[in-house]
Formats: C-alpha cells, sequence, structure tokens
C-alpha cells in the first residue's frame, strides 16, 4: 500500500460550538504540516526523519499544546516533553521539563542518535542541549497570553486540563480523578 | 500534544510525540509522551502517537498495548487501536497510528481530536469529530 501518515494535534472536549477563529488556524496548520510530510515521503525521506519534520512544525505553531504555546505548570512555567520511536530499529529518545529548547522533538532524537540513554530530563536534558548546540530561547518565548488566561481560569476551577478542555466553575467533588490527572 | 506516525515507501515506522503537558500541572510532572510504551512507540508492525490524559495512557500503556494486540493475537490495526480506545475510560484520550501496510487508524474516546492523515494511494482527511 506504499507510505502512509497521520498527525495530531491534540484531544479533549472540544466543543462544535469551537468559533472559526479558533477552528481554523488550527485546521490549517494540520493540512500544511500534512502537506509536508507527504511531500518529504514522496520525496523519499525515511519515515523517522518525517515525523520529526513534521512535529517540528507543529511545535512551532502557537496554536497547539507543543513548543510555542505549550501550556503552563501551576507555577506559570513552561516545561516541554517530546519523544521519538524508530519502529525499524527500536532506537528511541525522549526528553522532559525542558523549558528553552525551540523544538524538543529533534533533542529527543538526538538522545537517541548521540547517546547511549533514552530518556533525559530537566537539568540533564538542558545541559545536553546546550552540548549538541540546538537552538534556545528564554522560556517566555513559549508562553502565549491565552495560555496565561487558561492557567488562571484553571486555578480558579482548581482544575488540571488535557488539551481544549474548558474550564468549570467552582470545586470538583473530592473522587474526582482529573483533579490530579 | 501534537504527534505523528508515519510509514515509508521501504516499509520503516516512526512515531514522534511533543507537548507541553496539562494545564495548571505540578511542577516536575512527567506525562505519558517520554514514557516509551505509554504514548509513543513504533515496530516493525505499526507506529502510534497518543494525545490526550497522561496519566490514563501511562497506566493502559495504550501505544505498546496496540502494536501487542497486532503482535499477539493477530488483530488489524483498525480493531487494535479501537480495541484499546475502548478499554480507557471516556474522555480521555485519542491516538493516531499507521502500520506497515499502510493502513491509519485515528480513534479517540474525547468529544473530539485534532487530526490529519494521508496515504500514498490517494487517500486523504482533516478532522476534529468524529463524524467529520
Amino acid at each position: 500500500m506504499g507510505w502512509a501518515i497521520a498527525l495530531h494535534g491534540g484531544a479533549g472536549d472540544i466543543p462544535r460550538s469551537l468559533p472559526p477563529e479558533r477552528r481554523e488556524p488550527r485546521l490549517a496548520t494540520l493540512r500544511r504540516c500534512l502537506d509536508l510530510g507527504v511531500a518529504a515521503l514522496q520525496a523519499g525521506r525515511t519515515a523517522l526523519d518525517v515525523v520529526e519534520l513534521v512535529v517540528r512544525e507543529l511545535e512551532n505553531c502557537p496554536h497547539f499544546n507543543a513548543g510555542r504555546g505549550s501550556v503552563l505548570t501551576t507555577d506559570g512555567t513552561v516545561e516541554m516533553e517530546a519523544s521519538i520511536m524508530d519502529g525499524t530499529t527500536m532506537g528511541c529518545g525522549a526528553v522532559s521539563g525542558v523549558s528553552t529548547v525551540v523544538n524538543a522533538i529533534s533533542l529527543a532524537r538526538l538522545v537517541m542518535d548521540k547517546t547511549p540513554h533514552i530518556y533525559l530530563a530537566f537539568q540533564g536534558a538542558e545541559a545536553f542541549a546546550r552540548d549538541q548546540g540546538v537552538e534556545t530561547v528564554d522560556p517566555s518565548h513559549f508562553i502565549t497570553e491565552e495560555n496565561i488566561d487558561r492557567l488562571r481560569q484553571a486555578k480558579q476551577a482548581n482544575r488540571v486540563q488535557i488539551d481544549y478542555t474548558q474550564p468549570m466553575e467552582g470545586q470538583p467533588p473530592k473522587d474526582d480523578n482529573s483533579r490530579t490527572g | 500534544t501534537v504527534g505523528c506516525v508515519a510509514v515509508d515507501a521501504s516499509r520503516n515506522l516512526a512515531s514522534a510525540t511533543s507537548t507541553g503537558g496539562m494545564v495548571n500541572k505540578m511542577a516536575g510532572r512527567i506525562g505519558d509522551t517520554p514514557v516509551i510504551g505509554a504514548g509513543t512507540y513504533a515496530n516493525a508492525l505499526c507506529a502510534v502517537s497518543a494525545t490526550g490524559k497522561g496519566e490514563a495512557i501511562i497506566r493502559h500503556t495504550v501505544a505498546r498495548d496496540v502494536a501487542a494486540l497486532m503482535e499477539h493475537q493477530g488483530l488489524t490495526l483498525r480493531d487494535a487501536a479501537e480495541h484499546v480506545v475502548a478499554g480507557v475510560p471516556r474522555g480521555n484520550f485519542g491516538l493516531v497510528a499507521v502500520s506497515v501496510s499502510g493502513e491509519i487508524s485515528m480513534p479517540h474516546n474525547t468529544t473530539g481530536m485534532f487530526r490529519a492523515c494521508a496515504t500514498e494511494g490517494g487517500y486523504s482527511e482533516v478532522g476534529i469529530w468524529p463524524d467529520d
């Protein structure tokens, strides 16, 4: 059947009333990233290169929860995570707790390609990023006004929210799992 | 959370996932994305990337489970992916997956999931809700 590609930009309680100005930029980015991946596959790039390429583009879009546009911790900080896996070799790499790396997915690829390890986190991942010379920026680069507002709403409702889930007013019941994830 | 899975013309499979996590998460919280086999997995049969509530995805090892159902029970990618999604409480997550034969599956048990796919055979889809 030849090549195939699929991508996602997050799941959650996405209301059908989502206004066009919030829906269309995301759909346009999905189409653009899909076209990018298709072109790369048609050009003979490997699946591993293609998934990294596409996820980098999605990370660079502030409308999605990764890279620029990442949601905020309770402290108002960004802690990004990424992983990549090659099905042919079973090679894999992952990072978490990065706050300055522009494309966490490429840092995960470097963990896979350049270290004997699978997973680096927090200070170790940041130090590795600098050793490898990957692009880094001030953490404020990743923070959007929309996500500052989402954090404020989530704190008011005392909730932890997955992508696109609308904040609920008031205290959740004590047995509500979503309060702790 | 964003992610991409692909199989190339040489039948190599790969998966990649990236995320900022959850709004208002505790500092230091680790989600499913970097835990290989939870939200991201690829082998010689399929590649999977998941999105949603990380703790649920970790508990159910969803990405590896899709591959295991194909490997050990002989399920198709679609059947394996739908079986795994059905086994997790509603509202928790979705996934995208491709098989080595170029089959695609994008099930979710949330209201919606931003998703897109294409095959060499000319099929293409971009959608949010189940009936898109």
